[in-house]
């Protein structure tokens, strides 16, 4: 599972 | 961005202005959950507290701003509004939601992309819950048997959106080589389900007309 990626979406 | 995500985004905004054109405008909130109109409430809050720290995009800060003053005005309104609590049926209203939060703040402490960080077992926890949230709505109207045209039209563009965002990440997956986010791809195909039987009895109800009220067995 991706690390914390920036949250880019709603 | 992509046409899917935007589109679902507009989905998204359209079904918050129906439900206000209906409880703020309309003064009924006859028909409508409060219980998943709270649970939306939870979900946003949750999902945008990065609101304090994430600066992704301006369009992306608007639309969770609007989106969490949608949702909260909503209940308020549900729960204070004089007219739209004599039309709120709180008997009917029933499904437990303990049994939804429950086990979506376990999944979201369990699964989720970054055991480390706090704010990703809660972004985690709001994307679970969002996927179950529809359930009370739809579990009263299937109570009630028969939607009002506006109610058929919010539920339609709520269900929408999640639709149109499950082909925004596939469209993110074939185009953008390391994106993948299995939380949201499972949950939103969970979501979408859910919606299922209540597009078939919506189109079949408005291929006639769109003013036709939809029939729920």
């Amino acid at each position: 599972i991706s690390k914390g990626k920036p949250k880019d979406e709603l | 961005m992509n046409i899917f995500r935007f589109l679902g985004d507009m989905s998204h905004i359209l079904s918050f202005l129906l439900l206000l054109h209906k409880i703020v405008g309309g003064k009924s909130a006859a028909g409508i959950s409060l219980r998943t109109a709270e649970m939306y409430a939870i979900v946003f809050c949750t999902r945008y507290i990065d609101l304090l720290w994430n600066f992704a995009s301006l369009y992306n800060y608007l639309l969770k701003l609007l989106f969490i003053g949608a949702s909260l005005t909503i209940v308020y309104f549900m729960r204070y509004g004089p007219s739209q609590k004599a039309t709120y049926n709180a008997d009917e209203d029933a499904f437990p939601v303990q049994y939804l939060i429950a086990p979506c703040a376990v999944l979201g402490v369990l699964i989720n992309q970054d055991h480390s960080s706090p704010f990703e077992m809660v972004w985690a926890f709001s994307i679970y819950l969002e996927a179950v949230a529809i359930l009370p709505q739809l579990f009263l109207l299937q109570k009630q048997g028969e939607v009002e045209n506006l109610t058929s039209h919010y539920v339609f563009a709520l269900g929408a959106y999640r639709a149109l965002y499950l082909l925004n990440w596939m469209f993110r997956f074939m185009t953008e080589p390391d994106y993948q986010q299995r939380i949201v791809w499972l949950s939103g195909l969970v979501q979408t389900a859910l919606y299922c039987d209540f597009f078939y009895h919506y189109y079949q109800s408005k291929k006639g007309g769109l003013n036709k009220s939809v029939k729920l067995p």
